[in-house]
């Protein structure tokens, strides 16, 4: 069975993005077959695969709001064989807008997945959905569409303060839209071990989510915000930095919570 | 006369909040009158300003949504008898779909503050308005009602990306709500001396936006971070790192900015 995770939380710059790029490829490296959705207006997980996305090209607004099938809009990332893209470009800011007065406006990307899904051969093990930093009509889709949630949540004051808001608003989801909806796994992100702050968050993360919180936590490295400029993941990028091999780990982690789930 | 300024970027976790908090902390200081308004669901610049925003309490959302006067609303923050927040609550996270149908829905944070600016004694001089990271209807009620942007610049590749975009959206929102309104500042962020990458996206934004970047750069500093957990502002928390003295130089500099715009 197909795995659709999205990686969200409304708190800006947490690493949802690097998350969800870096697991990604780690996982195409292994041999599973692995889609990234963009469902970030910025489509900065498009521009870390190295897919076109400039204005014009097709992708997750048409599928949004044209009710254009993924399959043909999927384009293969040069990362690895087996990892794909559906890009975001521009037009997806005017998504949210565009999608109001649609009828079961909150269900459109959870339907087009479900086609996609039972249309592709050989199968797509996972897929992986970047969300923007809010709660709007763009991350309800992708709540509704996955089967699981993996939440990034940085190490820093700012993000534990967030995350009960989270919680409840996946919760919201859950219940009126997706009932097998969870948080499979939180990941720790941009820790620092100079800091006590990073310590501290750490620690409370753990102690209130000691089964979700992967053993794996990503490091503060510079060769993870590097990898972009390149059009690259850092797993192609640097394979053998701290970060990467954080995600490598994290990867194995996710893949193996899926037996349990 | 009070300038209104937004600190706007729909990049996440670049330092908005950060950038808003500490330079009206810093200009309190210097005996301006400053508000902050915090329109972001999340409620970091309220927590910072050490003010109560627990669900409940009227803020930003009553403003926008039931029309309530700002004055009532206002809340001085314990840092600085000149500083003051409106705050915000966690029921702001609904107000995007509860105002999608009022009437001149992008003007009413405009109309409250005109309002309250002509019936405040002794006079305000600075309102910085917080936005999350999006280009939704709360941070287009904060760009139509503002004087002038702030726009904070994250010294990361993503962050660098999506100027672009940010750019576009202002000019847009100039055009068709506010003909006054302009990017009077850039502030470069959580700049590192040590890597490549920051020097690259410092000399990049330098380049582009030579008049509207400000000389004082803001540099990575673990103090900056910590300050929140306190419920206080890195001015108050510890005046003397690094960070708050680079706040304090880049508030002296929009200060002086404002006699020729
Ligand atoms: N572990 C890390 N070490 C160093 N830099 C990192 C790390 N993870 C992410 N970054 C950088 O931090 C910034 C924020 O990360 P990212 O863009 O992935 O977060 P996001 O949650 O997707 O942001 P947004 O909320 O805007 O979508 C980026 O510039 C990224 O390159
Ligand atoms: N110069 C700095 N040095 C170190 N940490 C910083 C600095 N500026 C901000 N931070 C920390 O980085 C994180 C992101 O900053 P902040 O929350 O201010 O950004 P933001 O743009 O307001 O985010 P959002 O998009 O979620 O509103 C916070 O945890 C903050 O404490
Ligand atoms: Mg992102
Ligand atoms: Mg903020």
């Amino acid at each position: 069975k197909t795995r659709i995770i999205t990686v969200s939380n409304q708190k800006g710059g947490v690493g949802k993005t690097t998350t969800a790029v870096n697991i990604a490829a780690a996982l195409a490296t292994k041999g599973l077959r692995v889609l990234v959705i963009d469902l970030d207006p910025q489509g900065n997980a498009s521009t870390a695969l190295g897919v076109e996305h400039h204005n014009g090209v097709p992708g997750s607004y048409e599928v949004l709001v044209d009710g254009s099938a993924v399959g043909p809009l999927v384009q293969q990332s040069p990362e690895h064989k087996n990892l794909f893209c559906l890009p975001a470009s521009i037009n997806l800011a005017g998504a949210e807008i565009d999608m109001v007065s649609a009828s079961e406006r909150e269900k459109v990307l959870a339907s087009a997945l479900a086609t996609y899904v039972d249309q592709t051969a050989p199968r797509i093990d996972f897929i992986f959905i970047d969300s923007p930093p809010s709660l709007g009509l763009l991350t309800v889709n992708a709540l509704v569409a996955a089967t699981e949630v993996l939440v990034p949540i940085q190490c820093e004051y700012y993000a534990l303060e967030g995350v009960t808001q989270l919680i409840a608003n996946i919760e919201r989801v859950k219940k009126a839209l997706n009932p097998s909806l969870d948080i499979s796994s939180i990941l720790l992100t941009m820790f620092d071990n100079r800091t006590n702050l990073s310590t501290d968050v750490a620690n409370e993360v753990r102690k209130y989510f000691p089964e979700k919180t992967l053993a794996a936590t990503i490091p503060r490295s510079v060769r993870l915000s590097e990898a972009p400029s390149y059009g690259q993941t850092a797993i192609t990028f640097d394979p053998k930095n701290s970060g990467s091999l954080a995600y490598q780990e994290a990867a194995i982690e996710l893949a193996q919570r899926g037996d349990h789930v």
